[in-house]
This record gives structure tokens, C-alpha cells and sequence, in this order.
């Protein structure tokens, strides 16, 4: 696998910690 | 009989601000704000009603989980409490999302996703914070990589993005690397923030100030 392409950025940003659309969720 | 009802909308939370205020500060209309009031309602009142936002309540409403634990999500509450009382309180949630909105500006986009990788506040990012970070990721998902993998892919990032090379990335090393890589910051904008109005139709009854525009 290309991994040497990896952004560890990229990476970290599908943490889910990262998505704050469950703030506006359930209104 | 008289009834004072004390959870009356008409009393606002401790910290609240004049929402004209906060509109000329951020991207946000009077209007969009007295919106964002009633989802900061909601959510300061989820689990504690003292109309503020507590750690547990921002990750019930993240995880739909008050004990989930997440590092980027207490990264991101931390700096959401400009104050560091432990509690958001409605202008620091304003201003915070305010970053987030589509129209803000990428300056404070990119300085704030710094902040949030600058785990240990020392203004800069290290390569070990770096690596904590995308550890919890993997902890945290299904995804597996080997330590080799782990780290060929935190040197490589380094190698790219500290081209002062002193083992640290720097703000403006940030900038440039960001300006490189623009999905680094895609999480930095909420396009739910364009349509608040319509999530919040009613602080129309209540609303006490004109949009200029």
C-alpha cells in the first residue's frame, strides 16, 4: 500500500472527535 | 396566583452576551446568533441545567456518549473554554464557532486547527505530539498500521512540514504546509453554520434585535 503518501494529518483528521456536526444533530 | 417560572427562556444562562455584540465579532448575523442561543440552550442543559456547557455534555452531544473519551474532542472543548473554568459558556461558544463558519476567515481557520495539534501548548507542534495523535486515532478506529508504518508516516510528514528541520513545526512551517495540503482544515468548516436559521426557526418569535443586512 502507498503508505509513504500518507499525510499524518490527514490521518488524525478522521478521528471522529473532529466532527462537530453532532452539536446541531436531533434539533 | 403569580407564577414566576424560573426556567423561563427569558432568563438567560450566567455568561450570556448581547448577541449584537457577538454578531460584530464573528461571521454570524444577530439573528444566526439568537439561534445559536437555543442549540447552546439544548446542549448547556443536556445533563447539567445550569446553562453551561460541560465536558460531558459537548461529548453527549458529539457521541450521543457522556463517557466516551476522545482526545480531539477534549482538544477541541479545551479550546472552546477560553476561560479554562472547565464550562463553555455562550460567548465563548459563539466566538469558538464562529471559526468554523463557512465565511470566516482561513487565517483563523489554520491558527486555530494549530492550537488544536499543539497538544501541550508549547506553540509549537512536535514530532511526538504528532505521533500521540495519530495513535489515538488508530486506537480509537479499526484502522491497524504497524509501528514501522506508524513512523515512516509521521517522518515523512516531518520531513514535508519542518523545512526549518529543528524537529518542530512552527506556525508559520503550519501555514505554509496547510497552503500545500488545503483538505488539512476541511474539518475547519461546518456548513451547518450557513443554515442555522432555518435548524432554529424559533428565536424568530422571541427575537428582540434587527439584522442590519
Amino acid at each position: 500500500k502507498p503508505c509513504n503518501n500518507l499525510n499524518a494529518f490527514d490521518i488524525i483528521s478522521f478521528s471522529s472527535g473532529f466532527d462537530l456536526s453532532g452539536l446541531f444533530e436531533d434539533t | 396566583m403569580g407564577c414566576f417560572c424560573s426556567t423561563s427562556k427569558n432568563v438567560k444562562t450566567p455568561g450570556y452576551e448581547d448577541p449584537t455584540i457577538l454578531a460584530s465579532e464573528t461571521p454570524f448575523t444577530v439573528s444566526e446568533v439568537e439561534a445559536l442561543y437555543e442549540l447552546f440552550l439544548k446542549l448547556s442543559n443536556s445533563i447539567i441545567e445550569d446553562g453551561l456547557i460541560h465536558k460531558e455534555e459537548f461529548q453527549l452531544a458529539l457521541f450521543r456518549n457522556e463517557n466516551e473519551k476522545n482526545l480531539f474532542a477534549d482538544r477541541i472543548f479545551d479550546l472552546f473554554d477560553v476561560k479554562r473554568n472547565g464550562v463553555i459558556e455562550f460567548g465563548e461558544f459563539v466566538r469558538s464557532l464562529g471559526v468554523f463558519h463557512p465565511n470566516a476567515a482561513l487565517e483563523d481557520k489554520i491558527a486555530f486547527a494549530f492550537r488544536l495539534y499543539d497538544l501541550r501548548q508549547t506553540g509549537y507542534i512536535e514530532r511526538e505530539e504528532l505521533k500521540e495523535m495519530v495513535l489515538a486515532l488508530l486506537h480509537e478506529s479499526d484502522l491497524v498500521l504497524s509501528d514501522d508504518m506508524i513512523e515512516a508516516i509521521v517522518d515523512k510528514t516531518f520531513k514535508d512540514a519542518d523545512t526549518k528541520d529543528d524537529g518542530r513545526i512552527d506556525q508559520d512551517e503550519w501555514k505554509a504546509f496547510v497552503s500545500q495540503h488545503p483538505s488539512l482544515i476541511k474539518n475547519m468548516t461546518l456548513p451547518y453554520l450557513k443554515d442555522i436559521t432555518l435548524a432554529f426557526p424559533s428565536f424568530i418569535a422571541r427575537t428582540e434585535v434587527e439584522d442590519s443586512e
